[in-house]
């Protein structure tokens, strides 16, 4: 473990717990994508399927459960608690043009064709484009609530921090996971503009709001 | 099957 994964981690369960609270808090989830907390929620069951037959440690375990757990929770707060807020006018995202690519490309490029490897594979190219949906309907909708812009971001920020993590681990362990560094570039870069709105705007107080 | 990455990461 090292300070960059460890950072990426918390800002990671920050992301997840910040946007349930908005929802629990507000009892609204408008403006947020269930379709990406739908796919966030695959991202973690396909990834964790290891939870019982691999055991690394306590906290790799316990952050598995807590991320399984709190992203169920979320969907079932924006599709069946909250239904009423849900803004699916705006969240038209056809994710099966993502699932159904990602499912391909998991067949043909992995580390091992097995069941498990194969899902994780999934998992991992899933993950890099699971924001997709969210994005989208923030440009629809043209605007975003600051407390949505802070998930955005500490969300966003978790993967940047995976790739340092990376490039510590490459040179202090030799570790080096191909996939995982592709896939975290290409999810770190679709947050690119993102980041640049956050940084010009929302630290300055101001409303996230696209270009119209 | 050696050379994939120990999964040790979230």
């Amino acid at each position: 473990m090292n300070i960059f994964r460890l950072v990426g981690d918390l800002s990671h369960l920050l992301a997840i717990f910040v946007l349930l609270l908005k929802i629990w808090k507000s009892r609204s989830c408008a403006g947020v994508s269930g379709k990406s907390q739908i796919l966030f929620a695959l991202v973690f069951i396909t990834r964790y399927l290891d939870l019982f037959t691999n055991f690394i440690s306590v906290y790799n375990s316990l952050m598995k459960v807590i991320f399984i757990a709190s992203t169920v929770a979320t969907v079932y707060l924006m599709y069946i608690k909250f239904k009423a807020t849900y803004d699916s006018n705006h969240d038209t995202f056809r994710i099966e043009f993502l699932v159904v690519p990602v499912g391909g490309l998991a067949f043909l490029v992995n580390h091992d064709f097995t069941p498990l490897e194969i899902l994780w594979t999934f998992s991992i190219y899933l993950e890099s484009v699971a924001i997709l949906p969210q994005l989208f309907m923030i440009s629809k909708t043209g605007e975003a609530e600051t407390i949505t812009s802070h998930y955005l971001f500490a969300l966003g920020s978790y993967r940047a921090l995976y790739l340092l993590n990376w490039i510590y681990r490459y040179y202090f362990e030799g570790y080096f996971d191909l996939i995982a560094v592709v896939a975290g570039c290409v999810q770190t870069i679709l947050y690119c503009d993102f980041f640049y709105l956050y940084i010009t705007k929302v630290m300055w107080g101001k409303k996230l709001s696209l270009p119209a | 099957y050696l050379d994939i990455p120990e999964k040790d990461e979230l």
